[in-house]
């Protein structure tokens, strides 16, 4: 379903050079759940941008579904960053101005969706995360768990076959956090959606079929 | 230090009103070092934003050296907050123009720092969390965990006696995150720094004297 190969990123500071990753090599088929962790900075982060289109790698390519990445042109990107796959941000995932619904209803309105459906669906998806009473709060007037979780709701709206989150728990109490990993379990399950997470609680990691391992922009291990 | 006296806060939101703290009542003794855990929308945020000035309650008093905030001018409560007290916020807590350095260096400017005096400080604070070969990077050339150590290397520039602190570990793997309540430890061990820390993590809340529990806008009870 997704394939890295050889991923290579290199960020320029100054005269400075980051070598955020250096050689990456990762498969992951179809319906799979794996995690990915590893200490602060060691790459994860610009793995999952990368993977997901959102950035392009300094050498190396991406395959979605055999499809190379830096071979489609923009629109056919875009079509897959929204129909295809769902991306929960580690900062920054919702628009300031619009509210918990209208940030859920974001992408299914690039979906053209209908009003009607975008909004059944859209308060569907915010009641399942817990946030049914928080619909028409903006960004600022939700605590940092709310957000995250309506970042999550949005990541869904589209039913998307891919889902890339990165860091989806770590506002999150223990008990959000296992309901947030459990939703995610249970999309793979009942509709073989395809699931890759970043995060730093080895807890949340345990959820996958697999556990990879990351430090200084390299995969060095793997846990099953 | 600190003492909250009934904290009333509520939010309208259109027709509604949140109820975000029903009556909070806490004091913090010099040189203690109190966490606060409690689910997500718990009230905590709301809660360590009064308790630092950075919001109004809607009834109730917080006392800071026994001088009640309500009655300050806004110069004395923007000294307090310049000088008195280190905050860490749960997000967008650096200045996405500035470097990591110039980040750090912002309050020691407020303070009137020398130049030098500044520069020196802030690349101790930086390579005291392990981002000395990060200083000229901006906030968005920095990992999440990068963008939360640098938050935090600013809380202390200028020595404040009380770190409040919102969930300074939620990006950090675990190396980073004892790293960090060692470091606040040791300001409470070394200098009697006052220290109340908003955290998810467990582990993270026992290096507190006391752990404060909050549900649903009140603590509800308290582990020492
Ligand atoms: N500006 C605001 N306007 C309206 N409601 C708000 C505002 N800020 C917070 N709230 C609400 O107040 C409640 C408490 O929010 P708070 O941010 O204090 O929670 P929290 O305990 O920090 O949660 P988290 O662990 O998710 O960060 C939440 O239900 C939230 O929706
Ligand atoms: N736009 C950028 N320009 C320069 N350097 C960057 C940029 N983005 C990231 N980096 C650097 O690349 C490295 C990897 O960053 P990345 O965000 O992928 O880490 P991460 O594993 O997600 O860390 P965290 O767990 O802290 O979120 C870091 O050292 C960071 O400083
Ligand atoms: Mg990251
Ligand atoms: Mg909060």
């Amino acid at each position: 379903m997704i394939k890295a190969e050889n991923l290579i990123k290199i960020y320029k500071v100054g005269d400075a050079e980051v070598n955020a990753l250096g050689g990456v090599n990762l498969e992951v088929e179809k319906g799979e759940f794996v995690s990915i962790v590893g200490a602060s900075g060691s790459g994860k982060s610009t793995l999952l941008h990368i993977l997901g289109g959102l950035d392009k790698p300094t050498e190396g390519s991406v395959y979605i579904d055999g499809r190379n990445l830096s071979e489609m042109s923009d629109d056919e990107l875009a079509e897959i960053r929204c129909l295809k796959i769902g991306f929960v941000f580690q900062f920054h995932n919702l628009i300031p101005t619009l509210t918990a619904l209208e940030n859920v209803e974001l992408p299914m309105i690039f979906a053209k969706v209908s009003t009607e459906e975008r909004k059944r669906r859209a308060k569907k998806l915010l009641e399942s995360v817990g946030l049914d009473d928080r619909m028409n709060h903006l960004p600022s007037q939700l605590s940092g768990g709310q957000q995250q979780r309506v970042a999550i709701a949005r990541a869904l709206a589209n039913n998307p076959e891919v889902i890339l989150a990165d860091e989806p728990t770590g506002e999150l109490d223990s008990k959000n956090s296992h309901l947030i990993m459990k939703t995610l379990s249970e999309l793979r399950e009942n509709y073989g959606v395809t699931i890759i997470v970043v995060t730093h609680d080895m807890e949340m990691a345990k959820y996958a079929d697999r556990i990879i391992k990351m430090k200084d922009g390299k995969i060095v291990g793997e846990i099953s």
